[in-house]
């Protein structure tokens, strides 16, 4: 891309690609980048480790981008990566956290979706699979995920923005994602995935309006991290169940990760509540990222030393 | 090939004030092609005193809020020209 990357603007696919290969160089002591598959149209899926133990017991699994328009995601996860790194010498609970946990964050899930969506159609949701006979394109990478998978609100119709899929996990991205947490279940204390947009702080289950067991526990957690949020700028995050806060709906991650015993599993809904939508505008990302980075850092901090 | 504008296109928000209601929004996007449903994600998400915020193209809204106002449904339009706002979004200088 002849465009620079910046933390306070938003980066096209070339931008994020550039950045995940120069930041990893440029900070070998404390960022890996590892590719964890290839998208639908064959893009690379990396994955950047952030920590300071290369074999530290507990780790955080953070993803963006799951859907494409919801372009302040991806900008959170440059962003906390950048801070992670910048704040790492010079803050003591960042560098207490990165000291004995990972951080595995993958920046952009669904790579061709997004490209899409800069080049082609500004509000395209799903990847970019043709995989059915049918003309419509594209999977609802977030009704993909084998948990419930083809119920609840999801749809087997392949025009519908929600459309699961031909079978769970049929999406290279969904599996890039479920075979590396998989390979890492041992150490993965807690799921983020980062979406647009609504202000809340969800967690599951969604796919059933039961109550998970460690249902207190997520609630507080929830409520703690929509407080630090509040902190910053004052913005109110709704916090709660995804089923009885939004609705009902299956094939979700982060109900995924939670069945895989992952039981700190979170859903980020960052700004707006509507007057901007998908379209938030640079000048708020700044913003919308920091109060994020509180609540992450808040929840890690409990992860490490609850856990 | 060229990139989908959209100009003219508006996102309207309702508010679904009882059972009937939320049975015209959930058949709104059988009737009125293509609807993109921004929050919830789909129709059928849709409950009572939910705000429903919908991507209408530009050649829709007129019969959108024709059959929005002969059902007594309020509403409220987000976006007038939602490609002013896609075109806003970013920096203009990096434009």
């Amino acid at each position: 891309s002849t465009c620079k990357h910046s933390y306070t603007k938003y980066n096209n696919w070339p931008q994020i690609y550039s950045w995940i290969t120069r930041i990893a160089r440029k900070n070998p002591e404390l960022v890996s980048r590892i590719k964890i598959g290839n998208t639908f149209e064959n893009r690379p899926i990396y994955l950047l480790k952030i920590g300071k133990q290369r074999d530290a017991k507990k780790a955080i699994f953070v993803d963006c981008g799951i859907h494409a328009r919801e372009w302040i995601s991806p900008a959170f996860c440059q962003w906390f990566v950048k801070e992670a790194i910048r704040t790492y010498g010079k803050d003591s609970s960042m560098k207490n956290i990165l000291d004995n946990m990972n951080f595995y964050i993958v920046p952009l899930v669904n790579i061709d979706g997004y490209v899409w969506s800069w080049t082609q159609d500004r509000f395209w949701r799903k990847n970019r699979s043709n995989a059915s006979s049918n003309a419509c394109v594209g999977v609802d990478l977030n009704r993909n995920f084998d948990v419930l998978w083809g119920t609840v609100d999801a749809s087997k119709n392949p025009c519908e923005e929600v459309y699961c899929g031909s079978s769970p996990e049929s999406e290279p991205e969904t599996k890039a994602v479920t075979t590396f947490i998989h390979s890492h279940l041992s150490s993965i204390k807690a799921y983020l995935t980062i979406h647009s947009y609504s202000q809340m702080v969800l967690f599951p289950y969604g796919y059933t309006y039961d109550k998970v067991p460690n249902y207190n526990t997520l609630n507080g957690l929830a409520k703690g991290a929509a407080k630090a949020i509040a902190s910053l700028y004052g913005k109110k995050y709704k916090y709660g169940a995804s089923a009885s806060t939004i609705y009902p709906s299956s094939g979700c991650s982060d109900d995924w990760a939670y069945e895989q015993g992952i039981k700190y599993s979170f859903t980020f809904e960052l700004r707006d509540k509507g007057k901007y939508g998908f379209l938030l505008p640079e000048s708020e990302i700044k913003e919308t990222c920091q109060e994020i980075m509180l609540a992450v850092k808040f929840l890690a901090n409990y992860i490490l030393n609850q856990t | 090939s060229s990139a989908r504008r959209f100009d003219s296109a508006k996102v309207f928000r309702v508010k679904p004030q009882n059972e009937k209601q939320v049975n015209f929004m959930r058949n709104l996007a059988t009737v009125i092609q293509p609807i993109d449903f921004w929050y919830p994600d789909s129709a059928l998400q849709i409950v009572n005193q939910m705000e429903v915020d919908f991507l209408v193209s530009a050649d829709q809204t007129e019969n959108v809020e024709a059959l929005l106002k002969d059902n007594n449904i309020h509403y409220e339009i987000l976006f007038q020209n939602l490609q002013e706002d896609i075109d806003k979004q970013l920096d203009n200088k990096r434009n």
